[in-house]
């Protein structure tokens, strides 16, 4: 292949395993494999030492579609939607938040809205304690709908500045789940317009590219505005959050990295890129 | 799915006869998509091209009128080999009672899978004991006792101990007390990485030799599984692998990989968030799963 002469083969088998074994998946690592060639012929790669560079750059173009500006104009309560599929992080994940913000010097409110699993409740409660802050919930086995329209209601009479509502960890495939979502999210917006303002999709690192079906079928339900990646702190590098990037538009908002209050940070796509080669 | 694409491939060379080498490259190819998109591990599906190669380029397809049904079958067929047999049974010791411990990373499903196997097990008239051996997760001691609760299963917890190995101990002198015949502790999420856990669990093994350790896997693991699946066999030991929320839609190639990393059996599969959703491993039905 004309322009490869300095490139060996080698060399490109071993980016090529950089890139699978991240789980930026094969169509994704055919498409930035194949822009190696376009690079090429443009001249932006001119010896194998610019190859990392350039890759890393399109990873980065990738990761940063869509990102959003950051809104200050929403009327108080802010509210935010947390979901996805169980066992990701979305409960310590809301922990964390919360406990952002209020360093921030917000008035933070948490709902207990998966009122399904065994001491999930009881769980967010202690979050709560942990950092200062209210949990409105109801007794387990209640609507969730009825949760987030309680919660919403106390957010307003309180006027606090950030309500952040948990729900039950749910697998995209199942329909009656998804319309139990759909119900959360129409409830939220039918008692503040707009709301909710933020819907986190939380997203474990460890997992591989059924994170894209999971972030279709969630957005499909339920119009997601970002994305969360725990578990950052494991061997996983999360690398189909690349995909959903480029195919979808979603963006990365945060990262989790450890089970503490402060084991979270916003996403700096350029850090996750060098973090895919490191 | 797989099946379909390997009919379009060798549909293009209808008519030219005998199969070349490239032919069946170009199949190869087909496979490997069809497994890395699966999560199958990069290299354990590179390995796995190799080995069904030297049967795709034998004489039965050479000479086959329907090449791609029968490159389809191999793959099956080597797929379901590799996976295993269908191993779906606690040990039973015969000198109770019999240890089971429950390791694996966050979130897997460890907790809700200590429960559905005692359920399984008091099914089969034991008297099983669930162990709250995780002292570190907001109200996971809680979480185990609501489920032994729904269950009628005893729980043994130690609310005030910040010693998971002198819980285990206490559990296992407690089920030789009450004639409890299986033991199941349900450790905390770790990463293989966190040295400290990792000898946590070791600790625990030395003090209460469980009969068997299960590492509980998230189903949708991706390229991961192979390095944690073979952490926590080299650190610790596996005896038997569960693979849990395979009734959503990932294609859960970390079955193949971690089978071929550690060589342990799958023995159950986490089939929902019901306590009575725990069904036998079926090698089968995961490879055609896996290749979709
Ligand atoms: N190492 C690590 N563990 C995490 C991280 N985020 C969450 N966890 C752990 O993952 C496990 C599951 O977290 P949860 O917050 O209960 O997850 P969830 O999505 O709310 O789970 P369900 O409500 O059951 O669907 C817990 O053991 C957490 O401590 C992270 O960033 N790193
Ligand atoms: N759909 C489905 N959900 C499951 C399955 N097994 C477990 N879950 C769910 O996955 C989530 C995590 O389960 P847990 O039992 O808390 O996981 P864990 O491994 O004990 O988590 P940590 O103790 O934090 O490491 C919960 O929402 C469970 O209901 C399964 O087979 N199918
Ligand atoms: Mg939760
Ligand atoms: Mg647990």
């Amino acid at each position: 292949i004309s322009g490869y002469a300095t490139i060996d083969s080698e060399f490109l088998e071993d980016l090529e395993a950089v890139l699978l074994s991240a789980d930026i998946g094969i169509q994704t690592t055919n498409k930035l494999m194949a822009s190696i060639n376009t690079g090429i012929r443009a001249k932006e790669i001119r010896n194998p030492d610019e190859l990392r560079p350039y890759l890393k750059t399109k990873i980065e173009e990738m990761l940063l579609k869509n990102v959003p500006e950051v809104d200050v104009s929403t009327e108080p309560p802010r509210v935010v939607l947390v979901i996805g599929v169980n066992g990701v992080g979305k409960t310590t994940t809301i922990g964390k938040l919360g406990n952002f913000y209020r360093e921030k010097g917000e008035t933070v409110l948490l709902a207990a809205g998966d009122t399904f699993r065994a001491a999930a409740i009881e769980q967010l409660e202690i979050w709560g304690k942990r950092i200062g802050v209210d949990v409105i919930k109801q007794a387990t086995g209640s609507d969730p709908a009825a949760v987030a329209f309680d919660a919403v209601q106390a957010a307003k009479a309180r006027k606090v500045d950030t309500l952040i509502i948990d729900t039950a960890g749910r697998l995209h495939t199942k329909t009656n789940l998804m319309e139990e979502l759909k119900k959360i999210n129409r409830v939220i917006s039918r008692e503040i317009p707009g709301a909710p303002h933020e819907i986190l999709l939380v997203l474990d690192a460890t997992t591989g590219q059924n994170a894209i079906s999971q972030a279709k079928l969630f957005s499909a339900a339920a119009p997601v505005t970002g994305v969360v990646l725990t578990k950052l702190d494991g061997t996983a590098k999360g690398g189909v959050v690349v995909s959903i990037g480029g195919e979808l538009g979603l963006p990365v908002l945060w990262i989790g990295v450890g089970e503490g209050i402060t084991d979270l940070r916003p996403f700096d796509p350029r850090e996750f890129a060098d973090a895919l080669f490191g | 799915g797989l099946a379909d694409k390997l009919q379009q491939t060798f549909k293009k060379l209808r008519g030219r006869g005998k199969l070349s080498e490239n032919d069946i490259n170009d199949a190869m190819r087909e496979v490997r998509v069809a497994l890395l998109e699966a999560d199958v591990n990069f290299k354990v599906a590179k390995d796995f091209i190799a080995q069904i190669k030297s049967r795709a380029t034998g004489q039965e397809i050479l000479q086959s009128l329907t090449p791609g049904q029968h490159v389809v079958k191999i793959v099956n067929e080597e797929l379901t080999a590799l996976l295993g047999g269908t191993q779906s049974r606690i040990t039973i010791s015969s000198r109770p009672p019999t240890v089971v411990m429950l390791v694996g990373l966050q979130g897997a499903g460890k907790t809700t899978t200590a429960g559905k196997l005692a359920s399984l097990l008091k099914k089969q008239n034991k008297r099983p004991l669930l162990v709250a051996g995780d002292i570190y997760r907001p109200a996971a001691i809680k979480q185990l006792q609501v489920l032994g609760e729904q269950l009628q299963i005893p729980v043994f917890a130690k609310e005030d101990s910040r010693d998971p190995v002198a819980i285990a101990k206490a559990a296992v002198e407690h089920a030789i007390s009450y004639a409890n015949d299986v033991v199941i502790i349900d450790t905390a999420g770790r990463l293989h990485i966190n040295e400290t856990l990792m000898q946590e669990l070791k600790s625990i093994k030395q003090t209460v030799k469980p009969h068997e350790i299960m590492l509980v896997v998230d189903a949708m693991t991706g390229q991961d599984a192979v390095t944690v699946a073979d952490s926590f066999n080299q650190e610790l030991g596996i005896d038997g692998i569960i693979l849990t929320k395979l009734d959503g839609d990932a294609r859960g190639g970390a079955a193949l990989s971690i089978k071929a990393v550690t060589g342990r059996p799958i023995k159950f599969v986490g089939m929902g968030e019901k306590l009575d959703a725990l069904e036998p491993f079926h090698p089968d039905r995961m490879a055609s799963r896996i290749l979709g």
